[in-house]
């Protein structure tokens, strides 16, 4: 049962997977657990499908986890899916959402990275693909697409944290999802989940040129965080990456909203102040309860305004 | 295993755009294999930084120097790290 869980703990790649088949076995009209591809080290990556049937329907993407160390990420992507699932059909709007659109959820979108911070180095960021040259691995897969690539702010050093890749799509993490966003067509929101700082971010990064979309993303993004902020008081800055963080070229919403899905956001969830990725894992269930209201709020928007 | 006993992680809020150029600086300095948790782009935000402990006489002799404030928010990373791992196993026995 997914009661055995305790969702305000840290779990291994292991116990979260194998998570994910009782969330299906649960749900099984309304969750399906996909595999889209491998990682370098040959694990599986699972995405999890909430639809209520139709094809080819309208969808949201949302990843978690893609910087291995920010741990808070995917344990905020597990009790969110538990959450989708368990309130279809008594959340009124959730349930509408469900019936227009579908929603997929990649919990792990770094699976190499995520085992090793739990067994060799929790500080690890990056993927682990070798790279030719040198004794440094991994590239850090939120500056490998295909969105300015190369540019500022990413490092052509394959020793950098921010180490950009030899190539655009090089890491086959990020390949299988440009994959899957591609081969699907039909997505309208991408929504990645980073930790933290307490940041409601849309594009761009590789440009600090205003995206043209910008009015409507911002006011999307202010309306949500103040929905996060009315739960525990929890303060969010919102923008595009350029100004309120660093130029940085290569990333995932870049890449998605260039590809035509508009409403592209990330989010850095929050820190005590105190901890940064050793957040204490009492944190886990407040802030994914926060978080899901930002969430659902950019969810809601999206159901509201097709395009 | 890596280990991270003696590092420690700095917060430094940033007064001056003077004092933003100069942690930027840091950035690029390898030799003392700084981690920064949150970058200095702005004086808005904070920049976190972990430190190892062979670097942290001389990074913090630097920001005195300097006349940068900081506060230490992690003083041993390790122990944080021991005690993630520690619950994490009894996690693991409680639903054996």
């Amino acid at each position: 049962s997914t009661r055995s869980i305790n969702f305000g703990a840290y779990h291994t790649l292991e116990t979260i997977y194998s998570w994910m088949d009782t969330l299906v076995t649960q749900y099984p009209h309304l969750v399906t657990k996909q595999e889209i591809g491998k990682s370098y080290e040959n694990r599986p990556m699972y995405v999890l499908k909430f639809s209520t049937g139709g094809t080819n329907r309208p969808a949201i993407w949302i990843d978690t986890g893609i910087h291995s160390r920010e741990w808070v990420s995917p344990a905020t992507g597990l009790w969110t899916a538990n959450k989708i699932a368990s309130d279809f059909g008594s959340d009124a709007s959730l349930t509408s959402l469900l019936n227009t659109m579908d929603i997929y959820m990649l919990i792990l979108a770094n699976p190499d990275g995520y085992v090793y911070t739990h067994t060799n180095d929790r500080m690890w960021r990056k993927t682990r693909s070798l790279n030719s040259g040198s004794l440094c691995r991994g590239v850090d897969p939120n500056r490998n697409w295909d969105a300015g690539f190369g540019g500022p702010g990413a490092s052509t050093s394959p020793c950098s944290d921010s180490y950009h890749g030899p190539f655009a799509h090089s890491e086959i993490e990020v390949k299988n999802v440009v994959d899957l966003i591609k081969s699907h067509g039909n997505f309208k929101s991408f929504i990645s989940v980073h930790a933290y700082s307490q940041l409601l971010m849309y594009p761009y990064g590789y440009t600090c040129t205003d995206v043209a979309d910008k009015a409507e993303l911002d006011s999307i993004g202010r309306a949500a965080t103040q929905k996060l902020t009315s739960l525990y008081g929890t303060y969010y800055k919102v923008g595009n990456i350029c100004n309120i963080i660093y130029p940085a070229s290569g990333g995932s919403i870049d890449w998605s909203y260039d590809t035509g899905i508009k409403y592209s956001f990330a989010f850095e969830l929050r820190d005590t102040g105190y901890y940064g990725f050793l957040l204490p894992s009492n944190q886990i269930i407040p802030t994914a309860t926060e978080t899901w209201l930002a969430l659902k709020h950019i969810m809601e928007y999206v159901r509201d305004h097709p395009y | 295993e890596r280990t991270f006993v003696g590092d420690q992680v700095l917060r430094i809020t940033l007064q001056s755009q003077e004092q933003l150029r100069v942690l930027q600086s840091l950035e690029h300095e390898e030799e003392w294999q700084l981690d920064f948790w949150l970058h200095p782009v702005s004086t808005d935000l904070p920049v976190d930084i972990r430190v190892p402990s062979s670097s942290l006489s001389t990074i913090k002799e630097f920001l005195l120097t300097h006349n940068i404030p900081f506060t230490v928010i992690i003083e041993n990373l390790q122990e944080l790290i021991d005690m993630e791992k520690t619950e994490m196993e009894e996690n693991q026995k409680k639903k054996q």
